[in-house]
């Protein structure tokens, strides 16, 4: 995955923290200290559809093209989440017994074009 | 998106970077919300005390290097990835108590009592020293009973205690049948065999505060096979 720098607009992985001190959670949440989201942004042009990040093939990406120009009715494919890994928390519950649990899926490793 | 349209992810208008941030910031919130099955943030009205917490964890984890230990291939099973587990620590609330007998109340959370399935529970009892020789306490598991205000006995455990320190007595089988039934108070009867037994039992808070650890996973719904 490609992550995103600049003013780059191409499909990219955007790095989003989300502090729980600042949104007042740090009194149920014991760990971690916040929540690395992230996200993906930008845009996936045709001939980029089915490229997890930009490190696949050129052959594919030229067969896409083609396929692109092709098309008559082309839809462009959208820029998600190609790799997930789960988010760790160690919680106070509603009866203030202490929780530990992974949920999985929550933070975005990486972003690619559908 | 209609034929033909942009995907919605990449075409969309852009937001002011603040609003952006709320939006996301709203979203993350739910998501670990929706994720924990808890309808809004708890408040948590009575913190443990550090200590108490580096205590249990450590408990814990002793536990499982014990467990990992005795298998046969010195690892413990693992789950089927993407199955949400979870390790709970519940701490006692101090019930009622005579000079032989006293009692803690654990209290599970509803999104853990019914739609998870228990794996494993223990309950941690710190013993404070006895003196000379041994002193025979019985640990007694109560279910609530709607019917009367006792109980029902769920299991019952004699312990010849010898000296200050740890207890781990298995409480799967209890906490399973509490969760079955949707049940949320687990009542633990420590009673001793004479007058003055309960200061065996040492006191609350610090870093010996009883403490049930469990681990749960989220229910599966059964797949149906179609040949």
């Amino acid at each position: 995955g490609v992550d995103c720098v600049g003013d780059s607009r191409t499909c990219c992985r955007k790095e989003f923290f989300v502090d729980f001190k600042e949104i007042g959670w740090e009194d149920w949440i014991i760990q971690p200290e916040g929540y690395h989201m992230n996200y993906c942004a930008g845009l996936c042009p045709l001939h980029m559809a089915g490229i997890p990040g930009l490190a696949a093939s050129f052959h594919t990406a030229v067969l896409n093209l083609i396929k692109a120009n092709n098309a008559d009715a082309a839809v462009d494919s959208c820029c998600v989440p190609t790799h997930r890994r789960p988010l760790s928390l160690l919680y106070y519950d509603r009866d203030s017994n202490i929780v530990k649990t992974d949920i999985p899926d929550m933070i975005v490793d990486a972003c690619g074009c559908t | 998106a209609p034929s033909g349209a942009r995907c919605p992810a990449c075409g969309g208008a852009a937001l002011a970077p603040s609003v952006q941030r709320d939006v996301l910031v709203e979203l993350a919130k739910r998501s670990i919300l929706a994720k924990l099955r808890l309808p809004d943030r708890p408040n948590v009205t009575q913190p443990t005390s550090r200590g108490a917490l580096l205590t249990a964890l450590r408990r814990m984890r002793a536990q499982r290097t014990d467990a990992a230990a005795s298998t046969p291939h010195g690892t413990v099973p693992r789950l089927r990835p993407g199955v949400q587990e979870y390790e709970v620590l519940s701490f006692a609330e101090s019930g009622s108590s005579t000079p032989r007998s006293v009692r803690l109340h654990f209290r599970f959370a509803p999104e853990l009592a019914g739609g998870t399935e228990i794996l494993e529970a223990a309950l941690y009892l710190f013993w404070a020293a006895p003196g000379r020789g041994t002193r025979p306490v019985t640990v007694r598991l109560l279910q609530p009973d709607p019917a009367g205000l006792n109980g029902t006995v769920a299991g019952e455990t004699r312990l010849e205690v010898r000296g200050a320190g740890w207890t781990a007595l298995d409480v799967g089988r209890a906490l399973q049948n509490l969760s079955g039934r949707g049940g949320r108070r687990l009542t633990v009867e420590l009673e001793a065999a004479e007058d003055g037994g309960c200061p065996l039992l040492a006191a609350h808070g610090g870093s010996h505060w009883p403490f049930v650890a469990a681990r749960a996973r989220a229910r599966v719904p059964r797949r149906v096979r179609r040949r």
